[in-house]
């Protein structure tokens, strides 16, 4: 349906837009590298179907190893900082300090309570998607710590945050439809989504009115 | 009640 469509392009958008951002700027100001190690994480947990080749479409495994592969891309470019401008890189690291075992933790112990079957690729599947609800909290953390973004960056995270959201839509067109309702996407979704709304309310008022992105 | 759901999002 058109809101997953849209959902996905805009997931890629988010992608291509950071990648972008580092590849032209050669720097990576204001973006965190925990959450980027996070979503390498989240993609190779939940897409360990994958290796079972049970397939369900061309789409969906291309999209998958798109996901997975610029995810370790993005890192890997992140990690090159640290040579090509080792000042970015510091100034980075000194922001970033959110303490990621206080989202793992608890991500994998909602896996082992809340999950489809107790099995090794469903209790993956299931912690990919409560760290993935959870992932993007070092990102606004870094964000709120230092007060303001580059524009591109504050593109990148509302085109992140518009991808979950609009899963919403796609998961009542699909109840309506094939009375499909699968409880643990939409709830991790939904918390996602409430995740960014802070963020959301303050790029709707800043950056889409082209005034920069800055904290109040 | 289902137990197992297909995973064909993303």
């Amino acid at each position: 349906n058109i809101f997953r469509i849209l959902a996905d392009l805009s997931h890629l958008a988010s992608i291509v837009i950071l990648l972008e951002t580092i590849r032209k700027a050669r720097q990576i100001d204001g973006i965190s590298l925990k959450t980027q190690i996070l979503y390498v994480l989240v993609f190779c947990t939940r897409y360990l179907d994958l290796l079972t080749f049970r397939w369900t479409s061309l789409y969906n495994t291309l999209m998958k190893f798109f996901f997975i592969g610029t995810s370790v891309y993005v890192v890997k470019l992140m990690q090159d900082c640290k040579l090509t401008n080792p000042v970015s890189y510091k100034d980075m690291m000194f922001r970033d300090t959110f303490q990621i075992k206080y989202l793992l933790g608890p991500c994998a112990l909602l896996a082992l309570v809340f999950n489809y079957k107790f099995t090794v690729l469903e209790l993956c599947w299931s912690f990919s998607i409560w760290l993935e609800s959870v992932a993007i909290l070092p990102q606004l953390f870094m964000l709120s710590r230092s007060g303001k973004a580059s524009t591109l960056t504050t593109h990148y995270i509302f085109a992140l945050g518009l991808y979950r959201a609009l899963y919403i839509p796609n998961w009542i067109w699909r109840y309506y439809s094939e009375n499909r309702l699968e409880k643990l996407s939409i709830f991790t979704g939904l918390l996602q989504t409430a995740l960014y709304s802070d963020f959301f309310y303050i790029y709707y008022r800043k950056v889409m009115k082209g005034r920069g992105f800055e904290l109040p | 009640e289902g137990t197992e759901v297909e995973h064909d999002e993303l």
